[in-house]
């Protein structure tokens, strides 16, 4: 554990907790996509599948627990509970568009051909452009509210605080996973626009509105 | 062998 590594994980816990309190205090998932959110949750099901078979440490299991709980919490807010709020009509990405070719690609490039490999693959794949719902939705409408851009923001800072962690665990261990960082390079990458939406607009007080 | 390492992370 180094303090990128501990960095990208308390940035992915800060993302969902603002998003589970978005939804909870405003009453309303409005702006989110429940899209991404079956992703996320598709996602984190198929890669803590070891959580019972593969124990690293408390640290380790509390979070797997905490992440798949929060993903659940959020479905049942955004699917059951504040259901009218949904924004369906413009939460229209085509999940079998991602989910088919990360899992074939699982199927094909992975360390080893193993029920739990190849779906911690999966997720490690579904993962890398699961907020693509999620960004296509804020395209649509045009803007986000500050609140879900500070989601983003906290989301997306996750998976680069990861590719820091690997560039020093390869230095400090020797140790790397090209599956896992390239997926966390793509990932990366499909933030750097709102990124730079975010730095130029939401943190000068202005709500994030695309370009015409 | 990185398969049982990058098990570490979440």
């Amino acid at each position: 554990m180094n303090i990128f590594r501990l960095g990208g994980d308390l940035a992915h816990l800060l993302a969902i907790i603002i998003l589970l309190l978005k939804i909870w205090t405003t009453r309303s998932c409005a702006g989110i996509s429940g899209k991404s959110q079956i992703l996320f949750a598709l996602t984190f099901t198929a890669r803590y599948l070891d959580l019972f078979t593969n124990f690293v440490s408390v640290y380790n299991s509390v979070m797997k627990v905490v992440y798949l709980a929060a993903a659940y919490a959020t479905l049942y807010l955004m699917y059951v509970k504040f259901k009218a709020t949904y924004d369906h009509n413009h939460d229209t990405f085509r999940l079998e568009f991602l989910i088919l070719p990360a899992a074939g690609l699982a199927l094909i490039i992975n360390h080893e051909f193993s029920i739990i490999e190849v779906m911690w693959t999966f997720s490690i794949y579904l993962e890398a452009v699961a907020i693509l719902p999620q960004l296509f939705m804020v395209s649509k409408t045009g803007e986000a509210e500050s609140i879900t851009s500070h989601y983003l923001f906290a989301l997306g800072s996750y998976r680069a605080l990861y590719i820091v962690n690997w560039v020093y665990r390869y230095y400090s261990e020797g140790f790397y996973d090209m599956i896992a960082t390239l997926a966390g390079v793509v990932q990366t990458v499909l933030y750097c626009d709102f990124f730079y939406l975010y730095i130029t607009k939401v943190l000068k007080g202005k709500k994030l509105q695309l370009p015409a | 062998g990185s398969l049982v390492e990058t098990k570490d992370e979440l």
